[in-house]
């Protein structure tokens, strides 16, 4: 379901020039959970907008569902985005003049889904991750963990495909953590294909594997666990 | 340095209502590093930005240094914030229009000191977190972990006597997080007072004691480590 070859990325120019990226190689397939590791500023955020055709790779080509990025035009990307790819983002990007119930429900909206169905959708979606009490309050009234809580349901609420979150437990206590988790090991299980970029090692272990990043290149891989 | 007495506080009114905080006291003194653990919504970050003087308790009282926040003229307090507290946010709050070493100078250049003092000031605890060459890019040229540092950075420049950091290494990976808290260790050991927010019971050890919160109450204390 997602597959990126030899992509390199290239910040700035010159003296300047930042290798966010080089030569990585990653293959996931449809029900496949995969964790990414690695320091701060070895590339996990950069291979992450890579994947979700939020930025574009200097070389390589990414494929989700077997299409190339490369080869879409900007209006079938934004469609992708709509309706194939639910992002969890490191700063968890709400807006700030909806609700949460609004904020998740916003790419159904987009994409063409009536509003009642589409908030009907979000509120499910928030109840999963124990959120049913503050569906109609504003970002800045939530805590840091509540936030984060309301990235993640937007992300999988609706039919993905692809599953991409930034570190998505990085403002939630352990046991949040492990529900966000277990939720998105049980839409890797529909058939979603999966990558969550985490610093937590006891997260990463719900993963089918684990790609280790330094300095931009993938330097392991964890075999798939037995049985 | 720091002491909260029975503060309580309400977000909301009627039917809305929120009891954040409920009857909390907290005493660190000069010199010590407290660690606040609890579940996602229970309170810490609200006990944080009370101590810090950004929002102001509904009921009980605030002291900083001996001096009742309450008692204090808008003027006071904000030159209090300039002056004698570094606040790490949980979300940075770092000025996009700032490179990273102005970011982290502009608390001293706000209190008078001279540019190219505080430029200087800033680049040393820039290099403190391992930023040393990202000084001059701006937020959105950062990972989420290296503005998380920034952020930090920011807190520690200068001459603080109390330190309130909020997850202060949620986006970072364990060798980081442990370089901050060794950070914050020190900056204790010179006689500041530090309150660190953490989900991480690893990072938690590095403090004297470990403050529990749940549904706003504290309901537990750790007694400090022997010896
Ligand atoms: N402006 C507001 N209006 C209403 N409720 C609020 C507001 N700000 C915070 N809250 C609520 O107050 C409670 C405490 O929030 P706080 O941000 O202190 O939690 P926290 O412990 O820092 O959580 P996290 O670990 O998720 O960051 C939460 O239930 C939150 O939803
Ligand atoms: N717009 C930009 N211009 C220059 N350099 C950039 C830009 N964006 C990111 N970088 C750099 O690219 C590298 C990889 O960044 P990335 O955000 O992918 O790291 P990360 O692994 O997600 O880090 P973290 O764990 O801190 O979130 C870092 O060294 C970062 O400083
Ligand atoms: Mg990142
Ligand atoms: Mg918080």
């Amino acid at each position: 379901a997602l597959e990126l070859r030899s992509v390199s990325k290239v910040y700035g120019d010159g003296p300047t020039e930042v290798q966010a990226l080089r030569e990585v190689n990653l293959s996931v397939e449809a029900g496949a959970l995969v964790a990414v590791m690695g320091p701060s500023g070895s590339g996990k955020s950069t291979l992450l907008t890579i994947a979700g055709s939020l930025e574009d790779a200097t070389t390589g080509e990414v494929l989700v569902g077997g299409l190339t990025l490369s080869g879409m035009s900007r209006n079938d990307r934004a469609r992708l985005r709509r309706r194939a790819i639910g992002y969890v983002f490191q700063d968890f990007n709400l807006l700030a003049g909806l609700t949460a119930v609004e904020n998740v429900a916003l790419p159904l909206e987009l994409d063409g889904v009536a509003a009642r169905t589409a908030q009907a959708a979000g509120m499910e979606a928030l109840e999963q991750l124990g959120l049913s009490d503050q569906g109609s309050r504003f970002p800045d009234q939530l805590s840091g963990g509540e936030r984060q809580r309301v990235a993640i349901a937007r992300a999988v609420v609706g039919d993905r495909r692809l599953l991409l979150a930034d570190e998505p437990s990085g403002a939630l206590d352990s046991v949040n953590g492990e529900a966000v988790m277990r939720l998105m090991r049980a839409a890797c299980r529909r058939g979603v294909a999966g990558v969550v970029v985490t610093h937590d090692a006891q997260l990463a272990s719900w993963a089918d594997r684990v790609v280790f990043l330094r300095d931009g290149r993938v330097v392991d891989q964890t075999a798939p666990p037995l049985g």
